[in-house]
C-alpha cells in the first residue's frame, strides 16, 4: 500500500524567499527528506 | 500391476496451503455468482427490467511478461480471498509464536504495540491493523512542518511540472488521471480540450478565462472552478485580528483549531487570487507489510470531497513500480480533496493486492475492495457508455454537511484518519 500527497505550497525560489536578520531563508517550501529514506508517522516531510 | 499395488509404499502429505486458498476462492466466486443471480431474479419478480451488468473495460497495462501475466489474474478476487483467509481465527496457542514469526520476518517492533498480550489478536488481520502505544510517534514540534502521514519509505517526491507526477525516473503519469480532475479515458489520457495543468495560473478576472473555468468545472462535475481550487477558499475564515494566544487556543474545539490554523497561513493582505510563487508538490510513501498501517493527517486541513476509484489491485512493490507505468492510476484508491493553509491539498491512499481495503474513519459509507462497489462501478460505466459519455472512473461524495463554516470535514495535524486492512 502507498500514500500519495499532492499539495500546493509557496515555491522555494529566490524571489519568494524572505531573508530574516539571521540570514535564514523563509517563505518557500523546503523538503526534509531523501529518496529511499525510512520515515515514521509524525516526522517532518518538509516545511514552509 | 498386482505387485505394484501391493508393494508400493503409501506416504501421506498435508494438503498445500495454496490448494486451500484456491478452494476458498472458488467458494467465494460461486457465492458471488449466486448472489448476483438472486438479485436479478428478485428484480425480475418485482417487474423491474433486469439489467445485465457489463464489466468495465480493463486497462491492459504494457510491460514485461510478468506484468502481462499479472494483468490476466483476477487480482481483486485474490485480494478478497486473502482478506477472508486472514480473518480466520487462529488457535490460541499459535497466536503468540505466529505473530512473533511475522514480526521477525517483516521487522515489526513489538515494543511499540499498544496491546502487549499478543493473545488478544484473534487473527493476522487484527494484528496487522494494530494500534501503537500513545507517545511512540511524537509529532514534529514545528507548526510549519508537513508531517509524514504514516510509517514507510519515501519512494518519490518533488514538484509537479506540466501536470505530471513522476513514479520513478523517466516514468510519469498525469495528475488528472490520479486525482480525477479531468475526464479520464480508458487509456488514462485526458480527453477534454479544456483540461489544463493544475498549477497553471491565469487571471480569472478575464471573462474568457472565467467562462472556460466554469465550463471545465461543469464538464468535470466539480463544485468549484480551478482558480478557486488553487487559491484555497480561506478568505472567509481568515482571522483578520492576527494570531491568538495559547490559552485561547486550548479552549477551542477541534473544528475551531483547524479553522484558526488555516487562517494562520494567510496574512492580512490575503488575496483570493493564486500568486505566481506557488506550486504543486507531491510525495509518495510506500508502506511495507511490517509497518504500522493506520494513517494520520499530515497537517490541519479541510476535506471537501472524496473520490473512490474502483480500479485494479496490483502489487505496489518497488519492482512493479519500476516496470508498470502509471501503477498508481490503475489501482483502487481513495482521493480526498480539500484545502490547507496554503491552498489545494489532496491525500490519496492507494490499495495493493495484499492490502486492498482502505478505511476512512469519518466516512462510514465508503466500501473499498467490495464486490458491491465493483458492480456499482460496472453499472455506472455501462450507463455512461449508453449515454455515449466517457466514464469518469470514480464515485464522488462531498463532506459539506460536516461543517457549514468550513465546507468540509476538519482534520487536525496528527489526527488518525483511517488505515489499510488486509484483503
Amino acid at each position: 500500500s502507498s500514500i500519495v500527497l499532492v499539495f500546493e505550497a509557496p515555491m522555494g525560489n529566490r524571489q519568494s524567499f524572505d531573508v530574516s536578520w539571521t540570514g535564514e531563508r523563509k517563505g518557500g517550501w523546503q523538503w526534509h527528506i531523501k529518496k529511499g529514506q525510512r520515515i515514521k508517522q509524525g516526522e517532518a516531510l518538509g516545511e514552509v | 500391476l498386482r505387485a505394484a499395488l501391493g508393494k508400493t509404499k503409501i506416504e501421506w502429505y498435508p494438503i498445500p496451503v495454496g490448494l486451500g486458498i484456491a478452494f476458498l476462492g472458488l467458494a467465494q466466486f460461486y457465492k458471488s455468482q449466486q448472489a448476483e443471480k438472486q438479485r436479478m431474479l428478485m428484480e425480475a419478480e418485482r417487474g423491474d427490467r433486469p439489467q445485465e451488468v457489463v464489466p468495465r473495460q480493463r486497462v491492459r497495462p504494457t510491460g514485461p511478461w510478468q506484468v502481462q501475466v499479472m494483468s490476466t489474474l483476477p487480482l481483486k478476487l485474490v485480494s478478497r480471498i486473502w482478506g477472508r483467509f486472514n480473518e480466520l481465527v487462529l488457535p490460541y496457542p499459535l497466536r503468540v509464536p505466529g505473530f512473533k514469526l511475522y514480526s521477525w520476518i517483516f521487522g515489526v517492533n513489538l515494543d511499540e504495540v499498544d496491546e502487549p498480550d499478543l493473545h488478544v489478536y484473534p487473527n493476522l488481520a487484527s494484528f496487522f491493523y494494530r494500534k501503537l502505544k500513545p507517545g511512540v510517534r511524537p509529532l514534529d514540534p514545528n507548526p510549519s512542518a508537513l508531517l509524514s502521514p504514516s510509517d514507510g519509505r519515501i519512494l518519490q517526491f518533488g514538484m509537479i511540472e506540466r501536470g505530471e507526477v513522476e513514479q520513478v525516473k523517466g516514468m510519469t503519469y498525469s495528475l488528472e488521471a490520479l486525482l480525477g480532475l479531468g475526464t479520464v479515458s480508458p487509456d488514462s489520457e485526458p480527453v477534454h480540450p479544456t483540461t489544463r495543468p493544475m498549477h497553471k495560473v491565469d487571471d480569472d478576472t478575464d471573462p474568457e478565462n472565467l467562462a472556460a473555468d466554469q465550463e471545465f468545472a461543469k464538464m468535470n462535475g466539480l463544485s468549484y472552478t480551478l482558480p478557486t481550487l488553487l487559491s484555497g477558499t480561506t478568505k472567509h475564515i481568515a482571522d483578520k485580528n492576527g494570531s491568538m494566544d495559547a490559552s485561547m487556543e486550548s479552549s477551542l474545539t477541534s473544528e475551531e483549531k483547524v479553522k484558526a490554523d488555516l487562517a494562520k497561513g494567510e496574512p492580512a493582505w490575503y488575496s483570493p487570487r493564486p500568486t505566481s510563487n506557488r506550486a504543486l508538490y507531491y510525495v509518495v510513501i510506500y508502506l511495507a507489510p511490517g509497518d504500522y498501517h493506520r494513517f494520520h493527517s499530515p497537517a490541519s486541513w479541510v476535506v471537501e470531497s472524496r473520490r473512490h476509484f474502483a480500479g485494479e489491485l496490483y502489487s505496489v512493490s518497488p519492482y512493479l513500480q519500476r516496470t508498470l507505468a502509471g501503477l498508481f492510476t490503475l489501482n483502487e484508491r481513495v482521493v480526498l480533496l480539500g484545502r490547507w493553509r496554503w491552498g489545494f491539498f489532496s491525500y490519496t491512499p492507494v490499495g495493493a493486492t495484499n492490502v486492498g481495503s482502505i478505511k476512512i474513519n469519518f466516512d462510514a459509507e465508503l466500501r473499498t475492495n467490495s464486490l458491491t462497489t465493483d458492480t456499482a462501478a460496472d453499472r455506472q460505466a455501462a450507463l455512461a457508455a449508453q449515454r455515449g459519455e466517457p466514464y469518469s472512473g470514480y464515485t464522488e461524495a462531498t463532506y459539506g454537511h460536516a461543517s457549514k463554516t468550513l465546507g468540509g470535514h476538519a482534520l487536525q495535524r496528527g489526527e488518525e484518519m483511517g488505515g489499510f486492512q488486509l484483503g
